[in-house]
C-alpha cells in the first residue's frame, strides 16, 4: 500500500485513507495520526516503512488488553452469555467455543435460550451434535431466561464445566428486546449466585461506526466483557472495534474466520493490527 | 447533526468578515465527517463531495444569506437523486413463473427476506412459492419452512440433495407444475471472495434465467460495501437490492455507496424481524437519515 519511500503529508493522507477504509473511526484516525505523528517526531523516522510499522504499533497497542483471555469461574460452571444483534454470528461462535473447550477436555451445555426466531432450536441442536456438546431447550415461544436457568441447573446437578447461552438476535434500539436480554442476566445471576462469567458481544465484521451504537447499548444495558468479531474471512478489517475500545474499554476475546467449528481464533492484537493496514 | 455543523461553520467563518470562494472547503470538510460517519464509501463520499463543490461554486453559494442552508439544499437534492427516484418496479416475466433469485453475505437476511417477498407479492395478488436453496447452513432448509408455513407459502426443499442447481431447476418445474406465478430462491449466504461459491451462483442464474437477481445486504454495512456490490453485480448483473435491518439506528451510508458503485435500483428496505416488515424503499426518507 505504501510505494513511497519518503515521509511526507501524501504519506500521511494515504494512512488516513487506509484507515477510514477499515471502518476506524473519524475521530479514532485524527488522534491515531495525532499520536504517529508525535513518534515520528521523537523517533525521528525517515522512512515509510518505518511508519507503517510504527502505526502498526500504535493500533495494536490501543487493542492490547490483558483481560482478552476467556475467564473461568472458581465455582463451576463458567457461564457464559452470548448476545447482539440480529445475524452478527452468535449461535455459530457458540459451536466455535464449545468445540475450542471439549478439545481442552471440557464438559460443554448449549443452553438454546433464541426461542424466537424460526429453526433457532433446530440450527443450535445440529451445532451440538457436530461438536458433542449438550444441549438444554424448550419450545419454540417459550421464556428464555427459563431455558439458561434450566441449563445453569443441569450443569451445576451434572458437575459440568461450561454452560453457554445463545440469545435472539436483537436490535439494540428496541427497548422491549433489551429488557428481554437484561431479565435474562438477571435470572442468570440468580441461578447462578453471581453475574454470568462472560458477557459476550458478538459483532458483525462488516458492521461499520454503529458497531459502536450497538456496544454502548449492550454495555449500558447489559455489561460486556468481551467482543467477538466475526466473519473477518472476509474482506472487512474490523476497525470499529478501535472505537469501541477507546471509548468504553472493552476486550477482543475471539475472532471469527469462517463458518466451520474450527474457524476461531482468541484475539491477536499484531494479527488484528497487521490486517487492518492490509 | 450536519445542518447544526454548517451551521456552525457558517457561525465561524461570518466572524471573519466577508466569505470567499475558499471557504466552501470548511463547509465541505463537515460534509465529508457526515457522511464517513454515516458509513458512506470514502470513494463515494470523495465523488460526492467533489459535486457539492462543483454546484457550490457554480450556485455562488457563498454570496448567499444564508450558505449552509443553501449547502444543505444541495446536498440533499443530489443526495436522493444518487439514492434513485425509480419506483419499485418488478421485472414480471412474460411467461410465468416470475424467477427471484436473492443472494448475499452471511447473515444479511436472505431467507427472512425471501418470506417477506412472499407476503408482499401475495398482497399485489401474486402466488408466490419459495425455494430452499441453502443446503449449507444448518437447518436453513427448516427455517424456510417453518417461514413458509407461517405465511400459508409452499416451499419447494430437497433435504437429500448437495446440489443447489439441481433443487433450483426442480423448484422451478414444481413451481410451474402449481400454477404458482413467482419463484423466489433462498440461497447460502457466502462471501465475494469465494470463488467457488460465486461460481456456484453463478450456475444457479444460468440455468434458471432469472427475472430478478437480487443482493441482500445488511444496512449496517461500512467501509466494504462497494467491494461487496461491485463483485456481486459484476458476477451476476444484478437488477436490484435490499436493505436489510433499517429499523435499528444505522445512519446507512452503504445505501448510498451500493447504489452509486452498480447503479442498480434500492427495491426495498427491511423494517423488522416480522415477514410483513418489508417496504419499498423511498429515497427522501434515507437521504435525510444519511446525513443525520
Ligand atoms: N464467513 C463467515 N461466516 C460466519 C462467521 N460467523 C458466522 N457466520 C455465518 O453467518 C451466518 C449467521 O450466523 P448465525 O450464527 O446464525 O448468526 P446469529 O447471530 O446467531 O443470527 P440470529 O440468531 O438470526 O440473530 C451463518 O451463515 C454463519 O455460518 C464467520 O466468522 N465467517
Ligand atoms: N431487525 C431486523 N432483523 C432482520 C431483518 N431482516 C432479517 N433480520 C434478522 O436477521 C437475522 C438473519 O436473517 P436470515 O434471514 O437468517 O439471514 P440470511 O442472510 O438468510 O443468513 P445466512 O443464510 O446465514 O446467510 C435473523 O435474526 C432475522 O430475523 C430486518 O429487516 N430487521
Ligand atoms: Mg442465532
Ligand atoms: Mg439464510
Amino acid at each position: 500500500m505504501l510505494g513511497r519511500g519518503i515521509v511526507d503529508e501524501q504519506l500521511f493522507d494515504d494512512l488516513e485513507d487506509a484507515l477510514t477504509s477499515a471502518d476506524v473511526p473519524v475521530r479514532v484516525v485524527d488522534s491515531i495520526l495525532e499520536s504517529l505523528r508525535e513518534r515520528v517526531r521523537a523517533d525521528r523516522l525517515r522512512d515509510a516503512e518505518d511508519v507503517r510499522r510504527a502505526l502498526k504499533e500504535e493500533i495494536a497497542e490501543r487493542l492490547r488488553d490483558a483481560r482478552s483471555q476467556l475467564r473461568r469461574a472458581e465455582t463451576a460452571p463458567t457461564v457464559l452469555l452470548f448476545f447482539g444483534v440480529n445475524g452478527a454470528g452468535k449461535t455459530t461462535t457458540i459451536a466455535k467455543v464449545a468445540q475450542m473447550l471439549m478439545e481442552r477436555g471440557e464438559r460443554v451445555i448449549l443452553a438454546a435460550a433464541d426461542t424466537f426466531r424460526a429453526a433457532a432450536i433446530d440450527q443450535l441442536e445440529i451445532w451440538a451434535s457436530r461438536v458433542g456438546a449438550e444441549i438444554v431447550r424448550a419450545q419454540p415461544g417459550g421464556d428464555p431466561a427459563a431455558v439458561v436457568f434450566d441449563a445453569i441447573t443441569a450443569a451445576k446437578a451434572r458437575g459440568i464445566g461450561y454452560v453457554l447461552a445463545d440469545t435472539a438476535g436483537r436490535q439494540h434500539t428496541k427497548t422491549s428486546l433489551m429488557s428481554e436480554l437484561e431479565k435474562i442476566g438477571r435470572v442468570t445471576e440468580k441461578a447462578l449466585g453471581r453475574k454470568a462469567d462472560e458477557l459476550l458481544l458478538v459483532l458483525d465484521g462488516n458492521t461499520g461506526q454503529n458497531a459502536i451504537r450497538q456496544a454502548e447499548e449492550f454495555a449500558r444495558v447489559m455489561g460486556v466483557t468481551g467482543v467477538v468479531v466475526t466473519k473477518l474471512d472476509g474482506t472487512p478489517r474490523g476497525g470499529a472495534v478501535l472505537g469501541i475500545k477507546q471509548s468504553l474499554g472493552i476486550p477482543i476475546k475471539f475472532i471469527g474466520i469462517g463458518e466451520k467449528p474450527s474457524d476461531l481464533k482468541p484475539f491477536d492484537a499484531d494479527e488484528f493490527a497487521e490486517a487492518l493496514m492490509e | 447533526s450536519l445542518a447544526s455543523a454548517l451551521s456552525g461553520v457558517f457561525g465561524r467563518l461570518r466572524k471573519r468578515g466577508r466569505l470567499s470562494e475558499s471557504d466552501v472547503d470548511e463547509f465541505l470538510r463537515e460534509i465529508r465527517i457526515a457522511l464517513l460517519e454515516a458509513d458512506v464509501n470514502l470513494a463515494v463520499a470523495k465523488q460526492f463531495i467533489a459535486r457539492i463543490r462543483e454546484r457550490a461554486v457554480g450556485e455562488h453559494v457563498i454570496e448567499s444569506l444564508t450558505p449552509d442552508q443553501t449547502v444543505l439544499t444541495i446536498i440533499h437534492s443530489e443526495l436522493t437523486q444518487l439514492l434513485g427516484s425509480e419506483p419499485v418496479r418488478f421485472n414480471w416475466s412474460p411467461s410465468p413463473p416470475t424467477v427471484i433469485v436473492l443472494c448475499g453475505l452471511q447473515g444479511s437476511g436472505k431467507t427472512t427476506t425471501a418470506a417477506k417477498l412472499a407476503v408482499w407479492l401475495k398482497k399485489q395478488g401474486k402466488s408466490p412459492m419459495l425455494a430452499a436453496c441453502d443446503l449449507q447452513r444448518p437447518a436453513a432448509i427448516t427455517q424456510l419452512k417453518v417461514l413458509g408455513d407461517s405465511i400459508e407459502t409452499p416451499v419447494f426443499a430437497d433435504f437429500d440433495s448437495k446440489d443447489p442447481v439441481s433443487v433450483a431447476r426442480r423448484a422451478k418445474q414444481e413451481c410451474s407444475r402449481l400454477f404458482r406465478d413467482v419463484l423466489i430462491l433462498d440461497t447460502a449466504g457466502r462471501l465475494q471472495i469465494d470463488e467457488p461459491l460465486m461460481q456456484e451462483l453463478a450456475a444457479i442464474k444460468t440455468e434458471l434465467r432469472p427475472d430478478e437477481v437480487l443482493l441482500v445486504a445488511d444496512s449496517t454495512t461500512g467501509q466494504e460495501s462497494t467491494q461487496i456490490a461491485e463483485r456481486f453485480d459484476e458476477r451476476l448483473s444484478l437488477t436490484g437490492l435490499i436493505f436489510s435491518k433499517t429499523d435499528g439506528d444505522t445512519r446507512g451510508g452503504a445505501v448510498l455507496s451500493m447504489r452509486a458503485v452498480t447503479g442498480k435500483p434500492v427495491r426495498f428496505v427491511g423494517i423488522g424481524e416480522q415477514t410483513d416488515a418489508l417496504e419499498p424503499f423511498i429515497p427522501d426518507r434515507f437521504a435525510q437519515r444519511i446525513l443525520g
